[in-house]
């Protein structure tokens, strides 16, 4: 291939007998916009790196994917962002981990590459980069952008389970109630990134 | 996690990913998404790797860089070091998730060892593969 993209929106124990069909098909729809605006600019003979950068948008972009604005809740009820971006000709590289304020951190990851000479920023440090940039394709926005109903009930689920988890006292109780999360895949599903 | 792995007409591989990490995470916890050649690799030598699963498996293994390196060092192809890392080396571990992946030729493997991974895949051709369960 003179040139070709792929890409991911999560992986875990996904079962199809979970999803509905007007799920699919959305998901089916938004990877489909998301590979194409990728597609698009190799095509037409732009870099991998605007691609990669502008296809990752899109699904940032998206409540459908955990990442931007599908993002799931920390146990402190709110959103935390890593991303990473890597240049395959100069082996530059550039990540930010924990950011809470910035609306596409893959966008900020690339700018920590191109423009500091550093290559992972974290937290309030991140997010203070972000600002300091003033860079209309980094868009700073409340924390609260990164809210959807549905990452919310998810935590308050785990929450839950924690908590039952904790009220059963004995040893053997908590073997048990372990055995259970093993077996659940919602539960299991919490522990991806 | 999303992720994307793209090569240009100039032969040129870029890799990125994005996340919000794992539901419930504490005291800042970190996953595999922002650690260069862990959740995230990119060569022209070799290829380019975007990673999701269970993000401190994906560290421990170092998933990304190891299968860049597989092929550097050991000459594999990029579906030998894929099914490599994922199926054996991060299975053994107890991990689980998969990668996206492409090669300096273009070739494209989608690896993972859950019941899914939500992944798309398009060539110079303009062919389009969209896939969501194994």
């Amino acid at each position: 291939n003179e040139f070709a993209i792929v890409i991911h929106g999560g992986a875990g124990t996904i079962l199809k007998e979970n999803m509905t069909p007007e799920l699919e098909q959305e998901y089916n729809a938004k990877l489909t916009e998301a590979i194409q605006t990728g597609h698009e600019i190799l095509k037409n003979g732009g870099s991998s790196m605007d691609a990669v950068e502008a296809t990752i948008r899109v699904m940032e972009d998206s409540p459908l994917f955990n990442s931007g604005k599908g993002a799931v809740f920390t146990h402190d009820g709110i959103n935390s962002l890593d991303a990473s971006f890597m240049d395959g000709q100069t082996l530059n590289a550039g990540a930010v981990a924990g950011v809470t304020t910035v609306k596409n951190p893959i966008s900020l990851a690339r700018k920590v590459m191109t423009d500091s000479e550093h290559v992972l920023l974290s937290g309030d440090g991140a997010d203070a980069f972000a600002k300091a940039l003033q860079d209309p394709n980094i868009e700073i926005v409340s924390n609260s952008y990164f809210y959807t109903e549905n990452r919310f009930k998810s935590l308050q689920r785990v929450l839950e389970r924690e908590k039952e988890t904790e009220n059963q006292a004995t040893e053997e109780n908590k073997t048990a109630m372990r055995q259970l999360e093993l077996k659940d895949p919602y539960f299991k599903d919490s522990k991806y990134g | 996690t999303v992720g994307c792995v793209a090569l240009d007409k100039n032969g040129n591989i870029a890799a990125g990913t994005s996340t919000g990490g794992m539901t419930n995470k504490k005291y800042g916890r970190i996953g595999d998404a922002p650690i260069i050649g862990s959740g995230t690799y990119a060569n022209n030598a070799t290829c380019g790797v975007s990673s999701t699963g269970h993000g401190e498996y994906f560290i421990r293994a170092q998933v990304a860089y190891d299968i860049s390196a597989l092929m550097e060092y050991s000459g594999l192809t990029l579906k030998e070091a894929t099914d490599k890392v994922i199926q054996d080396k991060l299975v053994k571990l107890g991990g689980t998730g998969g990668v996206v992946a492409l090669d300096h030729y273009g070739n494209i493997s989608m690896d993972f060892n859950t019941p899914g991974m939500y992944r798309a895949m398009m060539n110079d051709k303009g062919e389009l593969v969209v896939g969501m369960y194994k």
